[in-house]
């Protein structure tokens, strides 16, 4: 049962889900125009889709097949671990021209990860 | 890094894979650099000097209308209303300060004119502007008129007016007075230091558009009354900074416009999301 325990807790672990990245943009040199935020959290996804797809992985039909498939032809690879959900973030910057832009930019968030 | 968006580490760590010429690599990465230039609206890398100026109020409205969480901040001071119903549909909101070398200062006996053109060039083609505020601080007059009370405010005594005009049309003469339609007004106390927001919106959306030639804007500020020194009442509105006499806070006090808009792109800047 301990060895059934640790390997559910391994397999969970290696499982598809999000992870912390914060992006400083003092990192990338952008700290000079970008006024507002300093840098934001981003996250990311990665990890397994492992056979068989949990629901918690917002798996789409397709990535079920696929995953099914893999099971049995490893030469088809299984289902990708990537953002099913984002939200955007407001930037504070100046342009090219020294204008003061407030903007809204889409899909810079990570908010759910799931196997496509 | 200095002269584009991607950092000289991260392209010197891809030119150096060998997975490429030393050519493909330079392509790849300057299609990429576009493509980051693109995402953010810009036609090269941002290279701000020291002395760049951020309005206090895109500060404000930054920490107020920011989807990233922060929003403890109130509305800002004197924000106009209808500034506010636009920001909850705009995704961009920009900034302008007026070209110095064009405005053209008058000041009579009891009024003053100032001609403002602010350059909207900036703005691309395929951004919609929505609405527009033309946004002007007035300080309180030191030694002027005492705070207005009702006898004094029904002379006129301590009240300002201000009006906001498009110009659409050079003067017939050359001593004459430029072609202009009213855009907004308003009657102030000058016991007050405060913000004040003038709705622009129609002109600065057809500037914007292409639909209307840029000719600027005139403010014109109307001392009715008698009372009060008539040189510090002048330098009540700061329309210009020759009736600023601090010139450090300038940059502060200037005015300022503001468009609204949205480039078709994903939600408005006020546009809240539900906490997870």
């Amino acid at each position: 049962q301990a060895t059934h325990r640790k390997q559910r807790r391994k397999q969970q672990k290696a499982s598809c889900k999000r992870h912390a990245l914060y992006v400083d943009f003092s990192d990338v040199g952008w700290n000079e125009w970008i006024v507002a935020p300093p840098g934001y959290h981003a996250f990311y996804c990665h990890g397994e889709c492992p056979f068989p797809l949990a629901d918690h992985l917002n798996s789409t039909n397709h990535a079920i097949v696929q995953t099914l498939v893999n099971s049995v032809n490893s030469n088809i690879p299984r289902a990708c671990c990537v953002p099913t959900e984002l939200s955007p973030i407001s930037l504070l910057y100046l342009d090219e021209y020294e204008k003061v832009i407030l903007k809204n930019y889409q899909d810079m968030v990570v908010e759910g990860c799931g196997c496509r | 890094g200095a002269a584009g968006l991607i950092p000289e580490v991260g392209r010197r760590k891809y030119s150096e894979s060998g997975k490429q010429t030393p050519e493909q690599s330079e392509n790849f990465l300057n299609e990429f650099e576009l493509r980051l230039l693109n995402m953010f609206g810009l036609k090269r890398r941002p290279n701000p000097s020291k002395l760049a100026v951020v309005p206090q109020y895109m500060v404000d409205l930054y920490h107020m209308h920011s989807v990233n969480g922060d929003h403890n901040t109130k509305r800002p001071r004197n924000m106009g209303k209808h500034a506010e119903r636009a920001a909850s549909k705009a995704n961009t909101i920009r900034s302008f300060h007026h070209e110095e070398s064009m405005e053209a200062l008058a000041s009579l006996k009891s009024r003053t004119t100032q001609q403002f053109f602010f350059n909207l060039t900036s703005i691309p083609g395929e951004e919609l502007i929505t609405s527009a505020e033309l946004r002007i601080f007035r300080d309180q007059v030191l030694g002027g008129t005492s705070p207005p009370t009702s006898s004094n405010n029904s002379t006129g005594a301590g009240l300002h007016r201000i009006n906001v005009y498009e110009v659409f049309g050079a003067p017939s003469s050359p001593e004459g007075e430029p072609l202009t339609r009213l855009l907004d007004t308003r009657l102030v106390q000058d016991s007050l230091s405060r913000w004040e927001s003038f709705d622009v919106s129609p002109a600065v959306s057809q500037w914007a558009s292409g639909g209307r030639r840029n000719h600027g804007f005139q403010v014109e500020v109307v001392h009715p009354g008698e009372g009060g020194d008539a040189r510090s009442r002048n330098r009540h509105v700061r329309v210009s900074r020759s009736l600023h006499q601090d010139q450090d806070s300038w940059p502060q006090a200037r005015p300022l416009l503001v468009t609204y808009g949205h480039d078709g792109r994903g939600d408005g800047v006020l546009h809240t999301r539900e906490k997870r």
